[in-house]
């Protein structure tokens, strides 16, 4: 956060941005289902709070190693965890599991931590991460208040039971928090929105019907397509995106070339060393030289710096790597790979440094080339600002949504990759009380903090109103104009199933013009659409219900977006309906940037809002040109007042006959 | 029966009244409704959730799970799952 922050126009010191304009979010309540919290961190400092809000009615409960007198203050007002479904179902993970934990809300995962800090961690000057990433580091809403609940153990990596999940939800409706941010999820394939296995879904219908907005990540299965979870609509899902801050460490050759990779070394600045890239003699000739399978034996790696391959996108191959290095008696490891953005340090701070094939095959050929290579790596620098763009995360799950692929998901994406943040002690990567960290997690804390933010501005808002705030507002370009690109193999331009509406913009969050809004009703209407039964619906909402015998379009769902997953020969016609949140007196005109080959109008055309009339509803028209079937094609309709920009975006998709299975 | 009892979520919607204590009767009378008694109920009882919407978790044989989901007031029994960090 020494860096996110900032890129997204909330710096600490303007006072013209929505961070001081909602006084830092001082009063509003975050929730944090996480694997608990490191309540000696800096980041829960209460210095500079106000008491805690009277309407508050949670608790700290005091367990191992966590004294709720001492452990809770002005800035974590309530602290407890859930455990006895998972307990009850799978035994004792805290004597078996090998990893250190604590039966209170201490945490010894750090996930929680780094998420709590993110989303509302006070304000701590000059901090860095192994000297690196150096600057002020805070929560996006610092004056906001954490509410723990942990639901999630340190056993394989973090796991969390639908029936903890669901009791927290309960629990936190009933304490009054404002915000719940869930850094958790299920992976494919999904339960449907009404099935509690997910806990997710369920709960926090419950809660958003309650005026609590839920704000969930969308997973790290990316870049695959139909890999978002978290999908149901009354849910805010978060993508993630790299910043503009890069670690950039110099790679020079013996031929005084310099190339340049990225790493997260803290080690000086080495002399030249030799360089090897082991070469198979057998059948497979790059087969000694994949990372995750690398072979040194009989070859000289003793001080030397090691070049090998990996079409692994995970951090396996460079550990093992490091491992068959470091055994070998080598120096240094330079891994090529697919780019993915998010960085480690290697095990033992070992000097290893990530480079694309492009730059990997640059090496191998000078090796190649001379008798005895050398190579000197420095260690990285901090580059951040212009030079550096933003890019949708290698790992960021994409769309569509393999539920309800009517619903677009994700619905925006937030700062997700090489965040530094607080951390637990326990944490393997913590540095002095911080670490950085990838993930969708990462980015999910980010718009809860934003929505902190903007709950505390606009009070009244629903939680779908804050939603479409968000998703209306988001930036689709970079500030230089470019569009935003999207990590994978290869790279592309980000469309709407990777960032949703795109990267957020807080800033223009707090004022939108108009928001998408949507109540229970809505939540209905989407759920009888899914054919889901009376019987069901009436209950989830706690109204009896009877969806219509023509059974309504999901198409029609007051969304923020318009996704149309089939259309043939006959035009399609969605309704929306749009509420005036910004001058009474405005008038609105239609902009529409149809996707290639899709014929798109709108009804009215200009949209006048005035004292008596806040609510407006207009049709969409879309028809295709295509005859064949077309994968997604992207577009956008845009309402403005020539003050605000209310977008959202289009996807739709030509079947002209039944789709047999891509994506 | 412990080792054959998984934990289930008896999901039963919006609660119907605003009395929590009210609310965990109910779901402990129809537990032991299905198992023979309050006790064994307060034993196989995980959760019980009465705040935001009505409902219990209970660890549940199969048959039972099945005999309690055909109850009036309940919408679903199902098996509880796992989660996992992002």
């Amino acid at each position: 956060t020494t860096r996110s922050w900032d890129s997204l126009g909330l710096s600490y010191e303007s006072n013209s941005n929505l961070l001081h304009n909602s006084s830092n979010g001082d009063g509003v309540i975050i929730g944090v289902f996480d694997t608990g919290i490191w309540p000696e961190s800096k980041f829960f400092d209460e210095r500079g709070l106000g008491p805690v809000p009277s309407r508050w009615k949670g608790v700290c409960k005091s367990g191992e190693k966590f004294n709720a007198t001492q452990h809770c203050n002005r800035k974590i007002i309530g602290a407890r965890w859930f455990i006895d479904g998972f307990l009850a179902e799978y035994g004792l993970p805290l004597n078996s599991s090998g990893q250190t934990e604590f039966l209170s809300p201490r945490d010894a995962n750090g996930h929680g931590t780094h998420t709590a800090s993110t989303a509302a961690g006070s304000f701590v000057g000059n901090v860095s991460y192994k000297g690196l990433a150096g600057g002020n580091a805070r929560g996006g809403a610092p004056k906001a208040r954490v509410a723990v609940y942990k639901v999630c153990w340190n056993l394989l990596g973090g796991q969390c039971s639908s029936a903890d999940i669901l009791k927290a939800f309960d629990e936190a409706i009933h304490d009054g928090v404002d915000v719940l941010s869930l850094s958790i999820g299920f992976g494919i394939p999904l339960y449907a929105d009404v099935d509690e296995r997910d806990g997710i879904a369920t709960g926090s219908f419950h809660a958003v019907a309650n005026g609590i907005s839920v704000v969930c990540g969308a997973g790290n299965d990316g870049p695959s397509a139909q890999t978002v979870q978290n999908t149901a609509p009354w849910i805010l899902t978060v993508a993630a995106n790299s910043i503009d801050r890069a670690f950039l460490a110099s790679i020079t050759l013996g031929n005084n070339k310099t190339l340049v990779g990225q790493a997260l070394i803290t080690r000086k600045e080495n002399a030249f060393t030799g360089l090897l890239y082991p070469e198979s003699h057998g059948l497979d000739p790059t087969a000694s030289a994949i990372c995750q399978a690398l072979t040194l034996n009989g070859t000289d790696a003793a001080g030397k710096v090691v070049l090998c391959f990996t079409s692994m996108s995970g951090r396996i191959a460079i550990t093992s790597a490091t491992s068959a290095v470091r055994e070998a008696g080598g120096v240094g490891l330079i891994v090529a790979k697919h780019p993915s953005g998010a960085l480690y340090p290697c095990p033992g701070d070992f000097p290893c440094v990530e480079v694309d094939y492009e730059v990997g095959t640059k090496i191998l050929f000078y090796i190649r080339s001379t008798r005895f290579p050398v190579v000197r790596l420095s260690p990285p620098k901090t580059v951040v600002g212009k030079p550096v763009s933003a890019k949708v995360a290698f790992f960021s799950s994409r769309g569509p949504n393999s539920v309800a692929p009517a619903i677009l998901k994700p619905d925006i994406t937030a700062p997700g990759v090489n965040i530094l943040a607080a951390a637990s002690p326990l944490d393997e990567f913590a540095d002095n009380g911080y670490v950085m960290h990838s993930g969708t997690s990462m980015a999910t804390p980010h718009i809860s903090g934003i929505v902190a933010l903007l709950k505390a501005l606009h009070p009244t808002w629903s939680p779908a109103a804050i939603k479409s705030a968000i998703i209306t507002t988001a930036r689709t370009a970079a500030p230089s104009g470019l569009t935003i690109f999207s990590e994978g193999s290869p790279q592309k331009l980000a469309d709407p199933f990777d960032f949703g509406g795109g990267i957020v913009n807080p800033n223009a969050a707090a004022d939108p013009g108009l928001v998408y809004d949507m109540g229970t009703s809505d939540y209905a209407h989407y759920l009888c659409a899914m054919h889901y039964n009376n019987s069901a619906i009436s209950h989830l909402i706690g109204n009896l219900t009877k969806c219509p015998l023509q059974k309504p379009s999901v198409l029609d769902v007051n969304l923020p977006s318009i996704t149309i997953p089939s259309i043939r020969t006959t035009p399609i016609v969605v309704t929306r309906t749009v509420t005036n949140v910004g001058s009474p007196n405005s008038i609105y005109e239609a902009t529409i940037e149809p996707p290639s080959g899709v014929l798109v109008s709108v009804k009215p055309e200009f949209l006048v809002f005035n004292s008596t009339i806040e609510k407006i509803s207009f049709q969409v028209t879309i028809s295709t040109t295509h005859q064949m079937n077309t994968d997604y094609l992207f577009g956008s309709l845009t309402w403005t007042d020539k003050v605000h920009i209310v977008r959202i975006p289009l996807s739709v998709r030509t079947e002209m006959f039944q789709p047999y299975g891509n994506d | 029966r412990r080792v054959e009892g998984k934990v289930h979520i008896v999901y039963m919607g919006e609660k119907q009244h605003n009395d929590p204590g009210m609310i965990t009767d109910s779901h402990h009378h129809l537990l032991a409704k299905i198992v023979g008694s309050k006790q064994k109920a307060s034993e196989l009882m995980v959760y019980s959730y009465k705040h935001g919407f009505s409902g219990f978790a209970a660890k549940l044989t199969e048959s039972e799970a099945k005999k309690i989901a055909e109850l009036p007031g309940v919408v679903r029994v199902i098996p509880n799952t796992l989660h996992r960090l992002q």
